[in-house]
């Protein structure tokens, strides 16, 4: 089975990626499940048709977490894509607690332990997992899908932008660090480009000092923002569009992959000092 | 002594924005000790010449977080721009762990506990404290500003793109949950632009329907970039221009500020009904 995490900067385009990659994905026949690991649960709303489901954190605290009392179905959502893939398609979201009320990763925990509980992999007889984690901070829940080698393959989403930069490099931290004992690799950076000067050259260099490679790039495109708008992927709203075409070589890339490192990161100085070289 | 602390999601601006503040209040006369509570421990660079100091957290763990072997001004630094102002200006920096190594908040902890511990508050007469806080996740050491009351009141630096306001919202709910047992208040919005439409306007009823004002409103400008290049506030780089006018205005909107609300947040679904409402 796959086990892929995608990674990123709050606000990156990890959701929006990582959902047309589950699609392509299911698409080319493959059982996968999309699980969303952010507190805003609003990873597999492409897969719905623009719904936003309940998230685990939220059912079980309904049933006082008594994991017995909670079904496969009741965490676990078909997409709504489903009848128009060879494959199968599973949606699901971690969710968090309310802000102040404790780790915002505890929704990640929780989902990953309730959904070994149920058997999820087994039962749904998966081929693929991809989770979509918030990357700000590298910590308590967020920390599990590198840590626990939940996830095996990492992929980083950034555009040449330093603030995600600087998130892609911290995300790379956390993969070095637990690379031996979780078996945990970097599987390459996605370049979501925002129009930068010199963006993709830029990328390229980063991915290079990293110590892996651009596994696609991404172009900036109102057909994604309005895609989005609408509730639907590139590959319902338009699948001859060279964007469409961009993401289902991303995921080709990503499912074709054989280059997976343990990645050299960069201190927050040596960052600093190789943005104003480069 | 007022006790103020800036939030906002990474990258948004509230580095900038709080070291323009509080090198404001030091101008006229204040003693104010700036505290960078993100794990880049970079909040400070605009007051220290574009130097970055060490980190609170990676002091002690120098001295095996035996706090009785550091001295206040080991961790706590005068700014370079002291000899400039009436009042007096100093900077520290609560840093974090290694991704992966532990809550990320943990550096806010150590350093609001140290700084307690080394009676910072009275050793240098402070006048105003400003903890300049990450809030892309607010939980761990980040809520402690806001949590403890060592904050009473929040600003929240936000654009009017949907995603900083989606952590504006977060942000307003921890204080909203705290605000009766700690005496922690909303004081305002500053809208940090990004030169999208209607922007202004958004912000101003994005803050009306949390129950609060806009304290003040930055513009997008490419002085700020080039200052912060040369590691300066605009009150060294361009003293005459607006936008250096703007950053008095909104420090001065600050000091006279009386409207402290308990802020009405909304829900992230109540935010996506909103944003497409307006
Ligand atoms: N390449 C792109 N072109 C246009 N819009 C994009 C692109 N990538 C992301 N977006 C938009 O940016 C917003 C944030 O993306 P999202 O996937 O939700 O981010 P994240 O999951 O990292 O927080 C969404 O509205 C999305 O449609
Ligand atoms: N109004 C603005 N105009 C131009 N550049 C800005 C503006 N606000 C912030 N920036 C730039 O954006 C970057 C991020 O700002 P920073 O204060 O470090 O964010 P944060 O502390 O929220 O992570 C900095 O390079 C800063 O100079
Ligand atoms: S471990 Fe991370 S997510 Fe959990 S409380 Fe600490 S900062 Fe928040
Ligand atoms: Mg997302
Ligand atoms: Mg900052």
């Amino acid at each position: 089975m796959r086990q892929i995490a995608v990674y990123g900067k709050g606000g990156i385009g990890k959701s929006m990626i990582s959902s047309h990659i589950s699609f392509a994905f299911a698409n080319s026949g493959l059982r996968v499940l999309h699980l969303g690991c952010d507190p805003k649960h609003d990873s597999t709303r492409l897969l719905l048709a623009g719904r936003i489901p309940h998230a685990i954190l939220d059912i079980l605290r309904k049933v006082d977490f008594e994991t017995r009392k909670v079904a496969l179905e009741d965490v676990v959502l078909e997409s709504t894509l489903n009848d128009t893939v060879p494959g199968q398609l599973f949606c699901a979201e971690s969710g968090g607690p309310e802000p102040g009320a404790g780790c915002a990763g505890k929704g990640v925990t929780e989902a990953i332990r309730t959904l070994a509980k149920l058997d999820a992999h087994n039962k749904l007889e998966l081929d693929a997992i991809l989770y979509d984690v918030l990357g700000d901070v590298v910590c308590g829940g967020f920390t599990m899908p590198i840590k626990r080698g939940h996830a095996k393959e990492i992929y980083i989403v950034t555009s040449g932008e330093m603030q995600s930069l600087f998130a892609a490099c911290n995300i790379s931290k956390a993969v070095a660090r637990f690379a031996q004992r979780s078996g945990v690799r970097l599987g390459g950076i996605v370049g979501n480009l925002r129009n930068m000067e010199n963006e993709r050259e830029v990328l390229e260099r980063f991915a290079a000092r990293l110590g892996t490679q651009i596994i696609g790039f991404v172009p900036y495109s109102e057909k994604i923002k309005a895609a989005s708008g609408r509730g639907e992927t590139l590959f319902q709203y338009a699948p001859d569009s060279p964007e469409c075409e961009a993401m289902q070589q991303l995921a080709d890339n990503i499912y074709n992959n054989k280059l997976m490192t343990i990645p050299e990161p960069m201190s927050f100085d040596e960052l600093h000092h190789w943005w104003q070289a480069n």
